[in-house]
């Protein structure tokens, strides 16, 4: 699961 | 960061860039919509918050400032600098019509339910729809400046090429994010009529105009 801060995508 | 990826992202660069300078250097935003603009603007601000709480790579810290100062610096130009030219009469979508609904579904449907990744999510879906209010506009005007189409079909592809971008990373690295992938799809569909006319029309020497 990919929450909160630290997205890699723009 | 594979091949769909890093090109998206400069095709994404390529449309901010194109429209920045289409305006700097005619001294005119007209044709632009200054409401499709300001979303824009929205959507890196409550996106990109995360330049304050985590690093990821200079890369990706570098484009994000360049993506927010672009956005901030193509709304000064409409709304200040050569707000003479801008044509606020053929620029009537309803914003609250996108804003309200995609504030109420950032809310509902999230990957957690946490400021940042509210704020986040808002982003994802308002990118979605933040053009329309351009595309309203030139179904209006019933046409577009060449340059100005330029802009928008960088703008779209940068999306689709999003979209290869994550099936890529689906089979080899086993990732996906559901909400990014469904307005994705959601963004890249909304400039699909666009894409023809593009093909059909620009790319083969003639303006876009739309028949009466």
């Amino acid at each position: 699961e990919r929450v909160s801060s630290g997205k890699d995508e723009l | 960061m594979n091949i769909f990826r890093l090109t998206g992202d400069l095709s994404h660069l390529a449309a901010i860039i194109i429209l920045l300078l289409k305006i700097w250097k005619s001294r005119s935003c007209a044709g632009i919509s200054g409401k499709s603009q300001i979303l824009f603007a929205m959507v890196f601000t409550t996106r990109y918050l995360d330049l304050l709480t985590a690093y990821i790579s200079l890369y990706n810290t570098s484009m994000k400032i360049i993506y927010i100062g672009c956005s901030y610096a193509t709304v000064y130009l409409i709304y200040a600098k050569f707000k003479a030219t801008y044509d606020g009469n053929h620029d009537t979508f309803r914003v609250e019509f996108l804003v309200v609904p995609v504030g109420g579904l950032s809310f509902l449907v999230n990957h957690d339910f946490s400021p940042l990744e509210i704020l986040w999510t808002f982003s994802i879906y308002l990118e979605a729809v933040a053009i329309l209010p351009q595309l309203f506009m030139i179904s209006k005007t019933g046409e577009a400046e060449t340059i100005t189409t330029h802009y928008l079909f960088f703008l779209g592809l940068y999306r689709a090429l999003y979209l290869i971008n994550w099936v890529w990373r689906f089979y080899f690295e086993g990732f996906f994010d559901m909400i990014a992938i469904v307005a994705g799809v959601v963004q890249t569909i909304l400039y699909c009529d666009f894409f023809y006319l593009y093909v059909t029309k620009v790319l083969k020497g003639k303006k876009l105009s739309l028949p009466a």
